[in-house]
């Protein structure tokens, strides 16, 4: 699974996640990359978030609109909504999700949050140099 | 904050050094590397944040190196069935294709359905019919080929299992 989140010089944010699913599925199998509000989802007034890892508890979950409704309804910080989903809400034995996600406020603050042994990852900040890294 | 920013990944899971030589790993860096920058220079330039999440996918999906367009694992009757959607956050916009073979891009192809078909969401040969319509581009089954992937698949193909793209061997059962 391939992602990306940016936000541009107008403020706005956006979100885009591009899968080949897993090693052997059958029976028409999708998963939650391509569902939009479980695997990706955009909105200004809150973030854009890509996730990546096992399909079936991110759809469970709605993983990507819990971030945006994290912020929106509870006045969490794109930080802790991230920490909470991946680190707290994923764990619970009845989804036990493993993955990952990128996200990305309208203020320019990231969060790159995943409780597997490592992300491909990589972001830049304006005026920044990039940052690549593989491992945890 | 900053005034404008990228983030890509390339999946996640239990990444297994021994799988793989330090030549993949170096193409797994310089092709994120590809897309921070790809990403980071149209922002720069005042492109709107949907075209670039489109372009910055577009170049993950074309290298082999992450299960996604060019680089997609093997399904259990040995083709690769692929998934994208796309979402922009100035007005809920989103797109989606899923159940999609033979298209090179298909984050291409869920970007035609935001902006042409006046739906969300299209599966399988609908949404290959579509993206034709819209000269997305589409590649033989030659093209997705690749033997890491391939050699992966063999391993479990007659077993009831099925694999993230970054996982050891924590193949899991289906249903």
């Amino acid at each position: 699974t391939v992602g990306a989140v940016a936000l541009d010089i107008h403020g706005n944010v956006a979100a885009a996640t591009s899968t080949g699913g897993m090693t052997n599925k059958k029976h028409g199998r999708i998963g939650d990359s391509s569902i939009i509000g479980a695997g990706t989802y955009a909105n200004n007034a809150t973030c854009a978030v890509s996730c990546t890892g096992h399909g079936e508890p991110f759809l469970r979950a709605v993983s990507a609109y819990d971030i945006s409704c994290l912020m929106e309804y509870k006045g969490l910080s794109l930080e802790d909504a991230a920490n909470y989903l991946i680190h707290e809400k994923m764990k619970q034995d009845h989804l036990q999700g493993e993955g990952g996600l990128i996200a990305i406020d309208h203020q320019g603050n990231i969060a790159i949050t995943f409780n597997t042994v490592g992300m491909y990852r990589g972001y830049r900040r304006s005026g920044e140099k990039e940052h690549i890294a593989l491992y945890k | 904050m900053s005034n404008f920013a990228i983030v890509v990944h390339g999946g996640a899971g239990t990444i297994t050094p021994d799988l793989y030589t330090a030549e993949i790993e170096k193409g797994i860096r310089d092709t994120l590397f590809e897309a921070v920058e790809a990403g980071y220079f149209l922002l720069r330039e005042g492109e709107v944040a949907v075209n670039v999440v489109s372009h910055v996918v577009m170049v993950l999906e074309n290298s082999p190196f992450f299960n996604a367009g060019k680089g997609s694992v093997f399904t259990n009757d040995g083709t690769h069935e692929m998934e994208a959607a796309i979402m922009n956050g100035a007005n809920l916009d989103a797109g989606a294709a899923c159940a999609v073979k033979n298209v090179r891009n298909p984050i291409v192809l869920a970007r035609k359905i935001l902006e042409k078909s006046g739906h969300v969401y299209l599966h399988g040969k609908g949404a290959e019919e579509f993206g034709r319509l819209y000269h997305v581009a589409f590649e033989p089954e030659e093209y997705f080929f690749d033997q890491f992937r391939y050699d992966e698949w063999r391993k479990i193909k007659a077993s009831n299992t099925y694999r993230l793209d970054h996982s050891k061997d924590n193949a899991k059962k289906f249903g």
